[in-house]
């Protein structure tokens, strides 16, 4: 099971499309501060089923959407897709190719889709489930948080273990 | 279930005494349960550098904390692989020497696991396989550029590129 | 009691939109009390980067974030300068941009206070006045040696070194 | 007023006499992880009078006492002296410079002294409050916690600016 690569626009400040394909390896996003790549990573834990607006550093769900800068306006909505690659048919549909799309409006509507078909946010909680992406806390490590792995407390420890049992 | 938890807890212990090691270059490492039921037991964390007396966690340095929590997180890997992780700038911490180590371990676990790092270490960028920049030439605008390694500035706008 | 809050938030307040505006280049930034009575009320902070929308703090970056708590202490410190001040490597989330504007605005408050700066960031150390190299070539034991910039490596025991 | 240096033995990792003089600019320490940086910066703080084992990363006083290495046996004691120059004469002292020393033993006595003569902490807090040292929590920035100057609650940061006025 491989992700094959990151669609996203209008997520918080990539206002055009962006495209990352994944290496099977090591791909590394680099740039100045504040530049968008810790973005990136919040865009990837929204799509993996992240509902916590405060989780993704906002106050409200409404501060994924782009909000505009000095010379351009904000946008209504926005979209990340996740592009799987299927071809060891490891998930039960018969694409070679699963994308999961999320979608947010500034009304507050959400939208989910599964290779372009409309669905539930269980329907892809579902699908993700058989992949193991996303499921485990200790696979997605945000910005400063390296040191609380281990500084946590004992108990919080062991939940790192027990999600991997 | 506890059978369950005991097992991957002591198939854990075992790769992180290894994972530390290695990250360390020496020294030594242990997870132990606290007293108590065995089902609820939080988990102590043991870990010593080479040459140094054993001390409690709270003493331990900035980056050596942070990679011993890498050792930790690569303990767990070689247990249950995730098919996909992010770490942005766990190398943030450390030191060169650190920062190639932790490069290194990284590239062994690309078998099972994909990675996306973010990072302004060069030594993690040279480990890596693709390469994107991310830019704000327009202010409050992000967008994608091709990055070549040896300069890992930005310039015309693309996908992937290879490190040469 | 009331009367010298106010005056010297109103000074740090003024400070603070010219420290921002120095390390960041632009943008713009603010003090302001929250509701209620000033002699209760806690302090909100207002951080826009330039050519950016002005958003909540916590949708700041880790290195704006750190960029902006420098300008706030520098603001302090213009206000009610302490004669000394240590930095245990607050450059760290600093890309190299930022850690060169961070040690040139640095050098402007060495006439009223010194400084002791922890760092693994080339530009820190060449802003530095004397350079001091730690290391443990024996496990577990530290002693300084002293260093020399171009390389800021150890080699024998010394005492303070001015870089070249 | 100018700090002149730092002197200590058998504090934390520093089992020998190190000496630190600081220039009247910018003094950089710099070394590989864990060799011992941030223990200076401890020492400066306990010798200002930071008395909480917590707040140097310890679990009790004794952790700042040098533990011992595989080659080195423990030590006893654990001392720091700073050096404030007072050539100009700011302090109501008739030296031209003062030390001040702290000193702790395993049995857990301490000892005070001013340029050598035995005193109490309340003597040595008294004549750093004469100098301004040590005595806001905005002029000693640990590793780590520069943001929470910024991401700490509105009544933290109006704590930052009540010290300074
Ligand atoms: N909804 C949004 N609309 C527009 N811009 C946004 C939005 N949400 C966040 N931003 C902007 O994104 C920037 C932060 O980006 P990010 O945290 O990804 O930076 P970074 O590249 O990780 O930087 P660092 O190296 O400092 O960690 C902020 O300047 C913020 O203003
Ligand atoms: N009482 C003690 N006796 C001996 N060694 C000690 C004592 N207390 C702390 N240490 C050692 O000091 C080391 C940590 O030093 P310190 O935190 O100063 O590192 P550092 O140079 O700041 O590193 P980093 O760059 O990772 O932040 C630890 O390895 C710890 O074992
Ligand atoms: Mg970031
Ligand atoms: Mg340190």
């Amino acid at each position: 099971m491989r992700l094959s690569h990151l669609e996203m626009i209008g997520f918080k400040s990539f206002s055009t499309r962006l495209k990352v394909k994944f290496s099977d390896g090591i791909t590394a996003v680099v740039g100045p501060n504040g530049c968008g790549k810790s973005n990136i990573v919040d865009a990837i834990r929204w799509a993996l089923g992240e509902h916590r607006a405060t989780s993704l550093r906002g106050d409200r769900m409404e501060d994924i959407i782009f909000n505009g800068t000095a010379a351009r306006k904000p946008l209504g909505m926005a979209e990340v897709s996740l592009t799987i690659d299927n071809s060891e048919q490891m998930l039960p549909v018969e694409y070679s190719e699963v994308t999961i799309t999320r979608r947010y409006f500034r009304s507050g509507a959400s939208e989910y889709q599964i290779n372009k078909v409309p669905c539930r946010l269980k329907d892809i909680t579902n699908l993700l489930l058989d992949t193991g992406m996303g499921a485990h806390a200790y696979s997605i490590i945000e910005q400063g948080m390296v040191e609380s792995v281990v500084n946590g407390s004992p108990l919080e420890r062991r939940q790192l273990i027990e999600e991997a049992a | 279930a506890r059978s369950r938890f005991m097992t991957t807890f002591e198939e854990v212990r075992t790769n992180f005494m290894t994972t530390f090691q290695t990250l360390f270059e020496g020294g030594e490492a242990d997870l132990m349960l606290e007293e108590g039921d065995p089902l609820e037991a939080g988990i102590e964390i043991m870990a010593r550098p080479g040459g140094k007396r054993l001390q409690s966690l709270a003493l331990l340095s900035g980056g050596e904390t942070a990679l011993t929590a890498i050792a930790l997180l690569f303990a767990i890997y070689l247990v249950k692989p995730s098919p996909f992780c992010v770490f942005d700038e766990v190398d943030a911490p450390l030191d060169d020497a650190n920062v190639r180590r932790f490069a290194g371990a990284l590239r062994q676990f690309t078998s099972d696991t994909q990675f996306l790092v973010v990072t302004h270490n060069k030594r993690t960028m040279e480990a890596a396989d693709y390469l994107y920049g991310i830019t704000m030439e327009e202010p409050g605008l992000s967008k994608m550029v091709s990055v070549r390694l040896e300069d890992a500035e930005s310039d015309a706008e693309s996908d992937a590129l290879e490190p040469a």
